[in-house]
């Protein structure tokens, strides 16, 4: 199948032709008879400038708004996204007309890395707490057990 | 209060009163000073 | 209604309308401008004809006539090229997806469910910031037990102090000692008693 830049030229070329075709010797003669009948050899010289100069003009301004707005670029990458989407049967998604619900979507990445991210920081606190929460413990267990060895010193000198 | 609802909130709320303990140890010592007092004024008597 | 073909808009930048509306444009103008060409050259060619009888005014009506005819067919051929444009050349089909918005097929989250994971992810941050107060307080502990322990350990090092001085002046056991002094002092007690019945 013709690409989509391909599409765009013969589409404009056809009208193109059949404009110029439209514009036949006979009409533009006809539309101006007093001329022609004055000056036929002129009037005929006069529709070949207007068609070439009609053509000329035309392509060279279609070819400026291609390189204007990058068609051809646009065109092929169309056809690429086109081209690899064909085994995609359903309907992709679209712009729901409200921005702010679009944009959550957009935000979502961000989000669950960042869920991610505190998971694992989480994780760590918890892990690094528990070894500290055993160190203060111990800390505990080793003063009671001064506090039960004063006791007994004491004990002994009453 | 945060903390208290952590992984560790057990061992934070049962944090025993070090201020208590230390002053308790004071108490001991006012008490071995009236035992070594006693110890001392029994000994010169008896000497 | 019109069909705003926003998403292509998003694609080209532009809207296909837009596109279309310019190469209308560009046909359009270039054939007026090129008419009025024309006109001017056959004026001109008149003038040099002697005795012409042609008004300019008629060469007008010529012109008009021939670019009256000229825009119709124009028109006509145009909307065939209108709709090869707008549904063939510069439409996005419904199954494509801009790379742009590969987001929003990856992560199809409604407002709903968006709000969970916000939800979800502010308590972990509030879970984070506790953890880490709690690991204050337990690291504030641990100094605290560093110096009630110092304190603990000093007063065990006094009584061992004093425990080691009892021993250096020969006394193990200070209770023994003392109900060995005791006793002597009884002793004594007894003998001088004897000793004053003895010299009455």
């Amino acid at each position: 199948p013709p690409t989509r830049a391909q599409l765009f030229d013969t589409v404009v070329d056809t009208v193109l032709e059949k404009l110029v075709a439209a514009g036949s010797y006979e009409r533009f003669a006809s539309c101006y008879r007093c001329f022609y009948k004055l000056q036929p050899e002129v009037t005929k010289s006069i529709h070949e400038q207007f068609i070439f100069q009609l053509q000329a003009s035309i392509k060279e301004e279609i070819q400026e708004v291609k390189e204007e707005g990058k068609l051809e670029m646009l065109f092929d990458a169309l056809d690429r996204l086109v081209e690899e989407a064909k085994d995609q049967q359903e309907p992709a998604w679209r712009p729901s007309g409200t921005p702010e619900e679009d944009a959550l979507s957009a935000m979502v990445p961000y989000l669950l890395k960042h869920h991610s991210y505190l998971q694992r920081v989480l994780k760590e606190k918890v892990e690094d707490n528990k070894q500290l929460a055993e160190a203060v413990l111990a800390g505990r267990g080793r003063i009671k057990e001064l506090q039960q060895l004063i006791q007994a010193r004491r004990e002994a000198w009453q | 209060q945060e903390h208290l609802q952590t992984s560790q909130a057990e061992v934070l709320s049962s944090k025993p009163n070090y201020q208590q303990i230390l002053d308790e140890q004071g108490e001991v010592l006012s008490f071995m000073q009236l035992v070594l007092e006693e110890l001392q004024q029994a000994v010169k008597l008896l000497q | 209604s019109v069909s705003p073909m926003a998403y292509e808009a998003q694609f080209f930048g532009f809207t296909p309308q837009t596109c279309v509306l310019r190469v209308y444009i560009a046909f359009q103008d270039y054939l007026f401008e090129i008419m009025q060409v024309v006109e001017n050259v056959i004026l001109k060619k008149l003038e040099a004809v002697p005795g012409c009888k042609v008004s300019p005014l008629r060469i007008r009506k010529c012109t008009e006539k021939f670019f009256v005819f000229m825009k119709e067919q124009f028109n006509k051929l145009f909307s065939n090229l209108e709709t090869v444009l707008l549904q063939l050349v510069l439409s996005i089909p419904p199954n494509v997806l801009l790379p742009e918005d590969k987001v929003h097929e990856q992560y199809p989250y409604s407002k709903e469910q968006f709000q969970v994971l916000q939800g979800e992810v502010q308590e972990l941050q509030r879970q984070c910031r506790a953890e880490a107060a709690a690991g204050q307080a337990l690291r504030a502990e641990l100094e605290e037990q560093k110096v009630v322990q110092a304190e603990l350990e000093k007063i065990l090092q006094w009584f061992a102090g004093l425990e080691s001085i009892c021993r250096e002046h020969g006394t193990s056991s200070v209770k023994e000692s003392f109900t060995f002094l005791t006793q002597n002092s009884k002793k004594l007690q007894d003998v001088l008693k004897d000793v004053e019945k003895k010299s009455r």
